[in-house]
Protein backbone atom coordinates (compact mmCIF):
# COMPACT_ATOMS: atom_id res chain seq x y z
CA UNK A 1 0.00 0.00 0.00
CA UNK A 2 1.58 3.31 -1.19
CA UNK A 3 0.31 6.61 1.33
CA UNK A 4 1.08 9.89 -0.42
CA UNK A 5 0.49 13.07 1.55
CA UNK A 6 -0.16 16.46 -0.68
CA UNK A 7 0.90 19.33 1.80
CA UNK A 8 1.77 23.07 2.11
CA UNK A 9 1.23 25.32 4.96
CA UNK A 10 0.47 27.99 2.39
CA UNK A 11 -3.31 28.15 1.73
CA UNK A 12 -5.29 28.01 -1.20
CA UNK A 13 -2.58 26.44 -3.50
CA UNK A 14 -4.63 23.61 -4.60
CA UNK A 15 -4.01 20.73 -2.42
CA UNK A 16 -7.46 19.77 -1.73
CA UNK A 17 -8.09 19.55 -5.63
CA UNK A 18 -4.69 17.54 -6.43
CA UNK A 19 -5.64 14.88 -3.46
CA UNK A 20 -8.92 14.27 -5.25
CA UNK A 21 -7.99 14.27 -8.94
CA UNK A 22 -4.93 12.21 -8.12
CA UNK A 23 -7.52 10.06 -6.26
CA UNK A 24 -10.07 9.80 -9.04
CA UNK A 25 -7.05 8.73 -11.72
CA UNK A 26 -5.99 6.13 -9.62
CA UNK A 27 -8.97 4.67 -9.06
CA UNK A 28 -9.63 4.95 -12.70
CA UNK A 29 -6.53 2.85 -13.02
CA UNK A 30 -8.10 0.26 -11.20
CA UNK A 31 -6.38 0.71 -7.92
CA UNK A 32 -8.35 0.54 -4.53
CA UNK A 33 -7.77 4.20 -3.43
CA UNK A 34 -8.82 5.89 0.24
CA UNK A 35 -8.99 9.41 0.60
CA UNK A 36 -8.49 10.90 4.23
CA UNK A 37 -9.38 14.59 4.88
CA UNK A 38 -7.69 15.68 7.84
CA UNK A 39 -8.06 19.45 7.33
CA UNK A 40 -10.77 20.75 10.21
CA UNK A 41 -12.50 23.07 7.48
CA UNK A 42 -13.26 19.15 5.62
CA UNK A 43 -12.99 20.49 1.78
CA UNK A 44 -12.23 17.43 1.05
CA UNK A 45 -15.49 15.82 2.65
CA UNK A 46 -17.88 18.94 1.07
CA UNK A 47 -16.14 18.24 -2.68
CA UNK A 48 -18.34 15.19 -1.79
CA UNK A 49 -21.47 16.17 -0.58
CA UNK A 50 -20.60 15.25 3.55
CA UNK A 51 -21.41 17.60 6.27
CA UNK A 52 -17.78 17.52 8.43
CA UNK A 53 -19.94 19.28 11.35
CA UNK A 54 -23.25 16.98 11.67
CA UNK A 55 -21.18 13.41 10.99
CA UNK A 56 -21.25 11.28 14.27
CA UNK A 57 -17.64 10.02 13.04
CA UNK A 58 -15.21 10.88 11.53
CA UNK A 59 -10.78 10.92 11.67
CA UNK A 60 -10.92 13.01 14.73
CA UNK A 61 -12.65 9.94 16.46
CA UNK A 62 -9.55 8.05 14.94
CA UNK A 63 -7.09 10.24 16.31
CA UNK A 64 -8.57 10.89 19.50
CA UNK A 65 -9.42 7.29 20.33
CA UNK A 66 -8.52 6.05 23.82
CA UNK A 67 -7.14 2.39 23.77
CA UNK A 68 -6.30 0.02 20.95
CA UNK A 69 -8.51 0.86 17.02
CA UNK A 70 -9.57 -2.35 15.31
CA UNK A 71 -10.08 -1.97 11.81
CA UNK A 72 -13.85 -2.95 12.17
CA UNK A 73 -14.01 0.58 14.12
CA UNK A 74 -11.87 2.18 11.00
CA UNK A 75 -14.13 0.32 8.56
CA UNK A 76 -17.56 2.06 9.98
CA UNK A 77 -16.29 5.45 9.80
CA UNK A 78 -15.21 4.94 6.13
CA UNK A 79 -17.53 6.02 3.66
CA UNK A 80 -17.62 4.70 0.18
CA UNK A 81 -18.17 7.34 -2.21
CA UNK A 82 -20.42 6.62 -5.75
CA UNK A 83 -17.15 6.12 -7.83
CA UNK A 84 -15.53 2.77 -8.52
CA UNK A 85 -12.12 2.72 -6.32
CA UNK A 86 -12.94 5.29 -4.43
CA UNK A 87 -13.93 5.34 -0.28
CA UNK A 88 -12.95 8.53 1.99
CA UNK A 89 -12.42 9.42 5.60
CA UNK A 90 -14.43 12.14 6.30
CA UNK A 91 -12.93 15.21 8.65
CA UNK A 92 -14.93 17.04 11.52
CA UNK A 93 -14.49 20.23 12.83
CA UNK A 94 -12.99 18.47 16.22
CA UNK A 95 -9.85 18.11 14.41
CA UNK A 96 -8.92 21.59 15.04
CA UNK A 97 -8.47 21.08 18.72
CA UNK A 98 -6.02 17.76 18.39
CA UNK A 99 -3.33 21.06 17.71
CA UNK A 100 -3.81 21.62 21.64
CA UNK A 101 -4.65 18.68 23.04
CA UNK A 102 -2.00 16.54 21.83
CA UNK A 103 0.65 18.33 23.01
CA UNK A 104 1.37 15.97 26.15
CA UNK A 105 0.55 12.76 24.74
CA UNK A 106 3.21 10.41 23.88
CA UNK A 107 4.01 9.19 20.22
CA UNK A 108 0.72 11.33 19.10
CA UNK A 109 2.95 11.28 15.88
CA UNK A 110 2.19 7.87 14.82
CA UNK A 111 -1.51 7.76 15.37
CA UNK A 112 -2.35 8.08 11.78
CA UNK A 113 0.66 5.89 11.00
CA UNK A 114 -0.88 3.14 13.06
CA UNK A 115 -4.49 3.63 11.48
CA UNK A 116 -3.76 2.64 8.25
CA UNK A 117 -1.16 0.50 8.78
CA UNK A 118 -4.00 -1.87 9.61
CA UNK A 119 -5.69 -1.04 5.93
CA UNK A 120 -2.35 -2.79 3.62
CA UNK A 121 -5.32 -5.30 2.78
CA UNK A 122 -7.87 -3.19 2.11
CA UNK A 123 -6.15 -0.34 0.13
CA UNK A 124 -3.65 0.30 -2.93
CA UNK A 125 -3.22 3.69 -2.75
CA UNK A 126 -4.02 6.26 0.14
CA UNK A 127 -4.05 10.25 -0.44
CA UNK A 128 -4.55 12.30 2.19
CA UNK A 129 -5.06 15.92 2.31
CA UNK A 130 -3.64 18.35 4.78
CA UNK A 131 -5.21 22.10 6.47
CA UNK A 132 -2.93 24.58 5.93
CA UNK A 133 -0.45 24.67 8.67
CA UNK A 134 2.81 22.79 10.47
CA UNK A 135 1.13 21.14 13.04
CA UNK A 136 0.59 17.48 14.36
CA UNK A 137 -1.59 17.10 12.06
CA UNK A 138 0.97 17.40 9.08
CA UNK A 139 3.66 15.32 11.21
CA UNK A 140 1.10 12.44 11.50
CA UNK A 141 0.68 12.36 7.72
CA UNK A 142 4.10 12.88 6.85
CA UNK A 143 5.13 9.52 9.60
CA UNK A 144 2.74 7.44 7.97
CA UNK A 145 3.60 8.55 4.29
CA UNK A 146 6.00 7.16 1.71
CA UNK A 147 5.63 10.32 -0.37
CA UNK A 148 5.13 13.97 -0.42
CA UNK A 149 3.15 16.04 -2.84
CA UNK A 150 3.61 19.76 -2.85
CA UNK A 151 0.84 21.80 -4.61
CA UNK A 152 3.03 25.24 -5.09
CA UNK A 153 1.21 28.37 -6.74
CA UNK A 154 3.53 29.87 -8.72
CA UNK A 155 3.80 33.13 -7.26
CA UNK A 156 5.56 35.44 -4.81
CA UNK A 157 3.83 34.87 -1.18
CA UNK A 158 3.27 31.05 -2.26
CA UNK A 159 7.26 30.67 -2.37
CA UNK A 160 8.28 32.43 0.88
CA UNK A 161 7.10 29.48 3.23
CA UNK A 162 8.29 26.98 1.04
CA UNK A 163 11.78 26.76 3.01
CA UNK A 164 10.47 25.96 6.47
CA UNK A 165 8.05 23.44 4.87
CA UNK A 166 10.97 21.25 3.68
CA UNK A 167 12.67 21.82 7.16
CA UNK A 168 9.57 20.00 8.68
CA UNK A 169 10.40 17.59 6.36
CA UNK A 170 13.93 17.20 6.76
CA UNK A 171 13.04 16.89 11.03
CA UNK A 172 10.72 13.86 10.58
CA UNK A 173 12.60 12.31 8.02
CA UNK A 174 15.88 12.32 10.49
CA UNK A 175 13.74 11.33 13.60
CA UNK A 176 12.41 7.90 11.60
CA UNK A 177 15.75 7.76 9.66
CA UNK A 178 13.19 6.59 6.73
CA UNK A 179 13.16 8.96 3.03
CA UNK A 180 10.22 10.28 2.32
CA UNK A 181 10.17 11.32 -1.56
CA UNK A 182 9.15 14.77 -2.59
CA UNK A 183 7.63 16.23 -5.66
CA UNK A 184 7.25 19.65 -5.77
CA UNK A 185 4.25 20.58 -8.28
CA UNK A 186 3.48 23.82 -9.61
CA UNK A 187 -0.43 24.59 -9.59
CA UNK A 188 -2.46 27.24 -11.02
CA UNK A 189 -0.17 28.35 -13.47
CA UNK A 190 -0.91 30.94 -16.09
CA UNK A 191 1.38 30.85 -19.17
CA UNK A 192 -0.09 34.35 -20.19
CA UNK A 193 1.54 36.12 -17.16
CA UNK A 194 5.05 36.84 -17.42
CA UNK A 195 5.77 36.59 -13.22
CA UNK A 196 4.46 33.25 -13.28
CA UNK A 197 6.78 31.86 -16.09
CA UNK A 198 9.81 33.74 -13.87
CA UNK A 199 8.53 31.69 -10.92
CA UNK A 200 8.07 28.50 -12.34
CA UNK A 201 12.21 29.26 -13.97
CA UNK A 202 13.03 29.87 -10.38
CA UNK A 203 11.23 26.97 -8.91
CA UNK A 204 13.52 24.43 -11.01
CA UNK A 205 16.76 26.20 -10.53
CA UNK A 206 15.88 26.16 -6.38
CA UNK A 207 14.67 22.62 -6.68
CA UNK A 208 16.00 20.73 -9.89
CA UNK A 209 15.37 17.04 -8.11
CA UNK A 210 11.74 17.24 -6.67
CA UNK A 211 10.40 19.60 -9.05
CA UNK A 212 7.91 17.60 -11.74
CA UNK A 213 8.76 18.72 -14.65
CA UNK A 214 5.16 19.82 -16.03
CA UNK A 215 2.64 22.22 -14.76
CA UNK A 216 -0.87 21.89 -13.57
CA UNK A 217 -2.54 25.44 -15.99
CA UNK A 218 -5.34 27.29 -14.77
CA UNK A 219 -8.78 25.11 -15.82
CA UNK A 220 -12.32 26.17 -14.01
CA UNK A 221 -13.56 22.93 -14.89
CA UNK A 222 -11.47 21.96 -12.10
CA UNK A 223 -13.74 24.10 -9.88
CA UNK A 224 -16.96 22.99 -11.56
CA UNK A 225 -16.24 19.58 -10.88
CA UNK A 226 -15.93 20.48 -6.98
CA UNK A 227 -19.23 21.64 -7.10
CA UNK A 228 -20.73 18.97 -8.80
CA UNK A 229 -19.24 16.90 -6.28
CA UNK A 230 -17.75 14.64 -9.38
CA UNK A 231 -13.58 13.87 -9.30
CA UNK A 232 -12.52 15.75 -12.24
CA UNK A 233 -11.00 12.96 -14.45
CA UNK A 234 -14.72 11.70 -14.19
CA UNK A 235 -16.18 14.97 -15.02
CA UNK A 236 -14.33 16.61 -17.82
CA UNK A 237 -11.06 14.59 -18.79
CA UNK A 238 -10.31 16.33 -21.88
CA UNK A 239 -10.01 19.92 -20.01
CA UNK A 240 -6.27 21.11 -20.15
CA UNK A 241 -6.20 21.34 -16.16
CA UNK A 242 -7.37 17.50 -15.75
CA UNK A 243 -5.47 16.07 -18.57
CA UNK A 244 -2.21 17.54 -16.90
CA UNK A 245 -3.34 15.89 -13.53
CA UNK A 246 -3.49 12.33 -15.91
CA UNK A 247 0.25 13.14 -16.61
CA UNK A 248 1.09 13.87 -12.96
CA UNK A 249 -0.29 10.44 -12.25
CA UNK A 250 1.30 8.46 -14.56
CA UNK A 251 4.40 10.27 -13.59
CA UNK A 252 4.34 9.47 -9.85
CA UNK A 253 3.53 5.69 -11.07
CA UNK A 254 5.97 5.60 -13.10
CA UNK A 255 8.69 7.79 -10.30
CA UNK A 256 7.45 4.66 -7.92
CA UNK A 257 9.23 2.01 -10.08
CA UNK A 258 12.08 3.35 -10.56
CA UNK A 259 12.60 4.32 -7.48
CA UNK B 1 -8.18 53.66 17.69
CA UNK B 2 -9.89 51.32 15.28
CA UNK B 3 -8.75 47.65 15.01
CA UNK B 4 -9.65 45.52 12.14
CA UNK B 5 -9.31 42.20 11.52
CA UNK B 6 -9.07 40.61 8.31
CA UNK B 7 -9.45 36.47 8.76
CA UNK B 8 -11.19 33.30 7.05
CA UNK B 9 -9.85 29.41 7.75
CA UNK B 10 -9.97 29.16 4.05
CA UNK B 11 -6.46 29.31 2.83
CA UNK B 12 -5.62 31.74 -0.76
CA UNK B 13 -8.74 34.07 -0.86
CA UNK B 14 -6.86 37.37 -0.32
CA UNK B 15 -6.35 38.00 3.48
CA UNK B 16 -3.00 38.98 3.36
CA UNK B 17 -3.59 40.90 0.26
CA UNK B 18 -6.85 42.92 1.53
CA UNK B 19 -4.74 43.36 4.37
CA UNK B 20 -1.81 45.20 3.35
CA UNK B 21 -4.00 47.25 0.48
CA UNK B 22 -6.47 49.07 2.63
CA UNK B 23 -3.58 49.40 5.00
CA UNK B 24 -1.89 51.34 2.12
CA UNK B 25 -5.12 53.10 1.10
CA UNK B 26 -5.66 54.37 4.90
CA UNK B 27 -2.05 55.31 5.18
CA UNK B 28 -2.69 57.63 2.04
CA UNK B 29 -5.67 58.60 3.86
CA UNK B 30 -3.41 60.22 6.29
CA UNK B 31 -4.15 57.31 9.32
CA UNK B 32 -0.92 56.44 11.19
CA UNK B 33 -1.67 52.81 10.42
CA UNK B 34 -0.37 49.44 12.01
CA UNK B 35 -0.02 46.10 10.55
CA UNK B 36 -0.03 43.54 12.52
CA UNK B 37 1.25 40.03 11.17
CA UNK B 38 -0.50 36.87 13.28
CA UNK B 39 0.29 34.37 10.63
CA UNK B 40 3.59 31.97 11.03
CA UNK B 41 3.62 31.40 8.00
CA UNK B 42 4.66 35.89 7.62
CA UNK B 43 2.84 36.44 4.13
CA UNK B 44 2.40 39.83 5.14
CA UNK B 45 6.67 40.63 6.99
CA UNK B 46 7.49 38.77 3.30
CA UNK B 47 5.42 40.77 2.02
CA UNK B 48 7.54 43.68 3.01
CA UNK B 49 10.94 41.81 2.38
CA UNK B 50 11.55 40.78 5.81
CA UNK B 51 12.44 37.23 6.85
CA UNK B 52 10.79 35.79 9.29
CA UNK B 53 12.79 33.08 10.26
CA UNK B 54 15.62 35.37 11.14
CA UNK B 55 13.86 38.08 13.01
CA UNK B 56 14.83 38.23 16.71
CA UNK B 57 11.69 39.89 17.57
CA UNK B 58 8.12 39.56 16.51
CA UNK B 59 4.37 39.42 17.59
CA UNK B 60 5.32 35.64 19.34
CA UNK B 61 7.50 37.51 22.03
CA UNK B 62 4.49 39.90 22.98
CA UNK B 63 1.68 36.76 22.75
CA UNK B 64 4.83 34.94 24.56
CA UNK B 65 5.82 36.67 27.21
CA UNK B 66 5.57 36.58 30.79
CA UNK B 67 4.58 39.59 33.24
CA UNK B 68 3.27 43.25 31.79
CA UNK B 69 4.38 44.57 28.66
CA UNK B 70 5.62 48.01 28.55
CA UNK B 71 4.51 50.55 25.76
CA UNK B 72 8.57 50.56 25.20
CA UNK B 73 9.06 46.71 24.55
CA UNK B 74 6.02 46.60 21.44
CA UNK B 75 7.66 50.17 20.00
CA UNK B 76 10.77 48.14 19.66
CA UNK B 77 9.49 45.33 17.97
CA UNK B 78 7.52 47.63 15.71
CA UNK B 79 9.41 47.60 12.33
CA UNK B 80 8.45 51.22 10.54
CA UNK B 81 8.09 50.86 6.79
CA UNK B 82 9.68 53.04 4.14
CA UNK B 83 6.12 54.22 3.52
CA UNK B 84 4.35 57.04 4.79
CA UNK B 85 2.00 55.93 7.66
CA UNK B 86 2.66 52.22 7.89
CA UNK B 87 4.19 50.53 10.57
CA UNK B 88 4.42 46.75 10.98
CA UNK B 89 4.19 44.19 13.93
CA UNK B 90 6.35 40.94 12.30
CA UNK B 91 5.28 37.10 12.75
CA UNK B 92 7.65 35.05 13.30
CA UNK B 93 7.40 30.68 12.65
CA UNK B 94 7.28 30.44 16.54
CA UNK B 95 3.64 31.41 16.54
CA UNK B 96 2.58 28.22 15.52
CA UNK B 97 3.75 26.57 18.84
CA UNK B 98 0.95 29.15 20.56
CA UNK B 99 -1.37 27.16 19.99
CA UNK B 100 -0.50 24.17 21.52
CA UNK B 101 1.22 26.03 24.45
CA UNK B 102 -1.55 28.47 25.23
CA UNK B 103 -4.31 26.15 26.08
CA UNK B 104 -3.86 26.05 29.88
CA UNK B 105 -2.68 29.98 30.18
CA UNK B 106 -6.08 31.63 31.86
CA UNK B 107 -6.86 35.07 29.87
CA UNK B 108 -4.56 33.95 26.79
CA UNK B 109 -7.86 35.37 23.96
CA UNK B 110 -6.75 39.07 25.70
CA UNK B 111 -3.39 39.07 25.10
CA UNK B 112 -3.12 41.15 21.96
CA UNK B 113 -6.23 43.13 23.05
CA UNK B 114 -3.87 44.14 25.89
CA UNK B 115 -1.04 44.89 23.79
CA UNK B 116 -2.73 46.89 21.41
CA UNK B 117 -4.34 49.28 24.02
CA UNK B 118 -1.10 50.37 24.95
CA UNK B 119 -0.64 51.94 21.99
CA UNK B 120 -3.95 53.80 21.39
CA UNK B 121 -2.00 57.21 21.10
CA UNK B 122 0.18 56.15 18.56
CA UNK B 123 -1.90 54.67 15.74
CA UNK B 124 -5.28 55.35 13.92
CA UNK B 125 -6.39 52.27 12.54
CA UNK B 126 -4.81 48.91 13.11
CA UNK B 127 -5.15 45.69 10.40
CA UNK B 128 -4.57 42.25 11.63
CA UNK B 129 -3.66 39.19 9.43
CA UNK B 130 -4.89 36.11 10.35
CA UNK B 131 -3.60 32.78 9.90
CA UNK B 132 -6.06 30.29 7.62
CA UNK B 133 -7.13 28.33 10.81
CA UNK B 134 -10.05 28.85 13.79
CA UNK B 135 -7.38 28.68 16.59
CA UNK B 136 -6.49 31.13 19.78
CA UNK B 137 -4.88 33.38 17.60
CA UNK B 138 -8.06 34.28 15.64
CA UNK B 139 -9.57 34.18 18.65
CA UNK B 140 -6.95 36.77 20.23
CA UNK B 141 -7.36 38.95 16.96
CA UNK B 142 -11.65 38.49 17.27
CA UNK B 143 -11.31 39.92 20.83
CA UNK B 144 -9.06 42.88 19.99
CA UNK B 145 -11.19 44.00 17.07
CA UNK B 146 -14.10 46.55 16.34
CA UNK B 147 -14.24 44.89 13.17
CA UNK B 148 -14.43 41.57 10.97
CA UNK B 149 -13.23 41.47 7.35
CA UNK B 150 -14.09 38.42 5.68
CA UNK B 151 -12.68 37.57 2.28
CA UNK B 152 -14.29 35.08 0.69
CA UNK B 153 -13.38 33.47 -2.69
CA UNK B 154 -16.21 33.03 -5.36
CA UNK B 155 -16.59 29.20 -5.38
CA UNK B 156 -17.63 26.24 -3.73
CA UNK B 157 -14.98 24.72 -1.96
CA UNK B 158 -14.15 28.48 -0.34
CA UNK B 159 -17.50 28.80 1.23
CA UNK B 160 -18.12 25.63 3.19
CA UNK B 161 -16.08 26.71 5.92
CA UNK B 162 -18.25 30.13 5.98
CA UNK B 163 -20.77 29.16 8.53
CA UNK B 164 -18.46 27.78 10.82
CA UNK B 165 -16.81 30.83 10.85
CA UNK B 166 -19.71 32.95 11.59
CA UNK B 167 -20.15 29.89 14.00
CA UNK B 168 -16.81 31.35 16.19
CA UNK B 169 -17.51 35.22 15.62
CA UNK B 170 -20.96 34.65 17.24
CA UNK B 171 -19.35 32.62 20.20
CA UNK B 172 -16.52 35.68 20.92
CA UNK B 173 -18.87 38.00 20.65
CA UNK B 174 -21.65 36.28 23.09
CA UNK B 175 -18.41 35.58 25.94
CA UNK B 176 -17.35 39.48 25.33
CA UNK B 177 -20.90 40.59 25.43
CA UNK B 178 -19.64 42.99 22.42
CA UNK B 179 -20.22 43.71 18.90
CA UNK B 180 -18.22 42.98 15.98
CA UNK B 181 -18.91 44.90 12.91
CA UNK B 182 -18.89 41.69 10.26
CA UNK B 183 -17.91 42.55 6.53
CA UNK B 184 -17.93 40.13 3.79
CA UNK B 185 -15.78 41.02 0.74
CA UNK B 186 -16.05 38.40 -2.53
CA UNK B 187 -12.44 38.42 -3.50
CA UNK B 188 -10.84 37.55 -7.02
CA UNK B 189 -14.10 37.38 -8.54
CA UNK B 190 -13.89 36.72 -12.37
CA UNK B 191 -16.84 38.07 -13.85
CA UNK B 192 -16.27 35.58 -17.11
CA UNK B 193 -17.03 32.60 -15.53
CA UNK B 194 -20.74 31.74 -14.74
CA UNK B 195 -20.18 29.66 -11.65
CA UNK B 196 -18.56 32.99 -10.26
CA UNK B 197 -21.67 35.07 -10.78
CA UNK B 198 -23.93 32.36 -9.76
CA UNK B 199 -21.74 32.33 -6.37
CA UNK B 200 -21.79 36.05 -5.56
CA UNK B 201 -25.72 36.31 -6.27
CA UNK B 202 -26.09 33.32 -3.53
CA UNK B 203 -23.74 35.08 -1.20
CA UNK B 204 -25.92 38.16 -1.57
CA UNK B 205 -29.19 35.96 -0.76
CA UNK B 206 -27.13 34.14 2.34
CA UNK B 207 -25.72 37.12 4.04
CA UNK B 208 -27.86 40.60 2.82
CA UNK B 209 -26.51 42.40 5.79
CA UNK B 210 -23.08 41.91 6.18
CA UNK B 211 -21.96 41.73 2.32
CA UNK B 212 -20.06 44.37 0.71
CA UNK B 213 -21.99 45.63 -2.47
CA UNK B 214 -18.66 45.58 -4.40
CA UNK B 215 -16.17 42.51 -5.67
CA UNK B 216 -12.24 42.22 -5.66
CA UNK B 217 -11.92 41.47 -9.28
CA UNK B 218 -8.86 39.14 -10.15
CA UNK B 219 -6.12 41.47 -11.13
CA UNK B 220 -2.38 39.97 -11.34
CA UNK B 221 -1.44 43.84 -10.19
CA UNK B 222 -2.20 43.01 -6.81
CA UNK B 223 0.76 40.22 -7.34
CA UNK B 224 3.18 41.80 -8.77
CA UNK B 225 2.58 44.51 -5.94
CA UNK B 226 3.32 41.59 -2.97
CA UNK B 227 6.53 40.84 -5.79
CA UNK B 228 8.23 44.21 -5.31
CA UNK B 229 7.03 44.78 -1.74
CA UNK B 230 5.04 47.61 -2.08
CA UNK B 231 1.05 48.40 -0.99
CA UNK B 232 -0.65 48.33 -4.64
CA UNK B 233 -2.59 51.75 -4.16
CA UNK B 234 1.30 52.93 -4.33
CA UNK B 235 2.06 50.95 -6.92
CA UNK B 236 -0.64 50.69 -9.53
CA UNK B 237 -3.68 53.08 -8.32
CA UNK B 238 -5.48 52.92 -11.42
CA UNK B 239 -5.49 48.91 -11.49
CA UNK B 240 -8.92 47.58 -11.46
CA UNK B 241 -8.51 45.42 -8.59
CA UNK B 242 -6.47 48.51 -6.75
CA UNK B 243 -9.17 50.56 -7.45
CA UNK B 244 -11.28 48.11 -6.01
CA UNK B 245 -9.20 48.10 -2.35
CA UNK B 246 -9.97 51.99 -2.99
CA UNK B 247 -13.73 51.73 -3.07
CA UNK B 248 -13.74 49.18 -0.46
CA UNK B 249 -12.09 51.51 1.77
CA UNK B 250 -14.35 54.51 1.18
CA UNK B 251 -17.23 51.91 2.48
CA UNK B 252 -15.62 50.47 5.29
CA UNK B 253 -14.91 54.53 6.41
CA UNK B 254 -17.88 55.65 5.69
CA UNK B 255 -19.76 52.88 7.23
CA UNK B 256 -18.01 53.54 10.81
CA UNK B 257 -19.53 57.11 10.58
CA UNK B 258 -23.05 55.56 10.50
CA UNK B 259 -22.28 53.11 13.12
N1 LIG C 1 -5.66 24.47 -11.62
C1 LIG C 1 -6.69 25.16 -11.10
N2 LIG C 1 -7.33 26.04 -11.86
C2 LIG C 1 -8.37 26.78 -11.37
N3 LIG C 1 -8.81 26.70 -10.11
C3 LIG C 1 -8.21 25.83 -9.30
C4 LIG C 1 -7.13 25.01 -9.72
N4 LIG C 1 -6.74 24.23 -8.68
C5 LIG C 1 -7.55 24.56 -7.64
N5 LIG C 1 -8.45 25.51 -8.02
C6 LIG C 1 -9.45 26.19 -7.18
O1 LIG C 1 -8.73 27.07 -6.31
C7 LIG C 1 -9.30 27.04 -4.99
C8 LIG C 1 -8.23 26.56 -4.01
O2 LIG C 1 -7.95 25.21 -4.25
P1 LIG C 1 -7.97 24.15 -3.06
O3 LIG C 1 -9.13 24.40 -2.16
O4 LIG C 1 -7.83 22.81 -3.68
O5 LIG C 1 -6.61 24.58 -2.34
P2 LIG C 1 -6.09 24.13 -0.92
O6 LIG C 1 -4.62 24.31 -0.96
O7 LIG C 1 -6.63 22.80 -0.61
O8 LIG C 1 -6.74 25.23 0.07
P3 LIG C 1 -6.70 25.20 1.70
O9 LIG C 1 -5.34 25.80 2.03
O10 LIG C 1 -7.84 26.09 2.12
O11 LIG C 1 -6.86 23.79 2.12
C9 LIG C 1 -10.49 26.11 -5.08
O12 LIG C 1 -11.61 26.92 -5.31
C10 LIG C 1 -10.23 25.25 -6.30
O13 LIG C 1 -11.42 24.87 -6.92
N1 LIG D 1 -7.74 40.05 -6.59
C1 LIG D 1 -6.67 39.27 -6.83
N2 LIG D 1 -6.33 39.00 -8.11
C2 LIG D 1 -5.27 38.19 -8.39
N3 LIG D 1 -4.49 37.62 -7.46
C3 LIG D 1 -4.78 37.84 -6.18
C4 LIG D 1 -5.87 38.68 -5.78
N4 LIG D 1 -5.89 38.74 -4.42
C5 LIG D 1 -4.87 37.96 -4.00
N5 LIG D 1 -4.19 37.43 -5.04
C6 LIG D 1 -3.07 36.49 -5.03
O1 LIG D 1 -3.60 35.23 -4.62
C7 LIG D 1 -2.69 34.58 -3.72
C8 LIG D 1 -3.42 34.36 -2.39
O2 LIG D 1 -3.64 35.60 -1.75
P1 LIG D 1 -3.22 35.85 -0.23
O3 LIG D 1 -1.89 35.24 0.04
O4 LIG D 1 -3.42 37.28 0.04
O5 LIG D 1 -4.35 34.96 0.47
P2 LIG D 1 -4.45 34.54 1.99
O6 LIG D 1 -5.89 34.31 2.27
O7 LIG D 1 -3.73 35.54 2.80
O8 LIG D 1 -3.65 33.14 2.00
P3 LIG D 1 -3.26 32.27 3.33
O9 LIG D 1 -4.51 31.48 3.63
O10 LIG D 1 -2.14 31.39 2.89
O11 LIG D 1 -2.89 33.25 4.39
C9 LIG D 1 -1.49 35.50 -3.60
O12 LIG D 1 -0.55 35.08 -4.51
C10 LIG D 1 -2.01 36.87 -4.02
O13 LIG D 1 -1.00 37.63 -4.61
MG1 LIG E 1 -7.68 22.17 1.10
MG1 LIG F 1 -2.22 35.23 4.24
Amino acid sequence: MQVWTVANQKGGVGKTTSAVTLGGYAAQAGKRVLLVDLDAQGSMSCYFGLKPQSLRQSSAELMNHEGPISRDLIKDIVVELPYEGLSLLPSSPSLITLERTSQNKRGFGLILGQVLSLLEEDFDLVLIDCPPALGVLMINALVASTRLIIPVQAEFLSLQGFARMQQTVDMVQHSLDTVIDRVVVPTMVDRRTQACQQTVRSLRNEFPVDLWPGHIPIDTKLRDASRLGVPANLYQPSAKGVRAYGALYRYLEQRISSQ
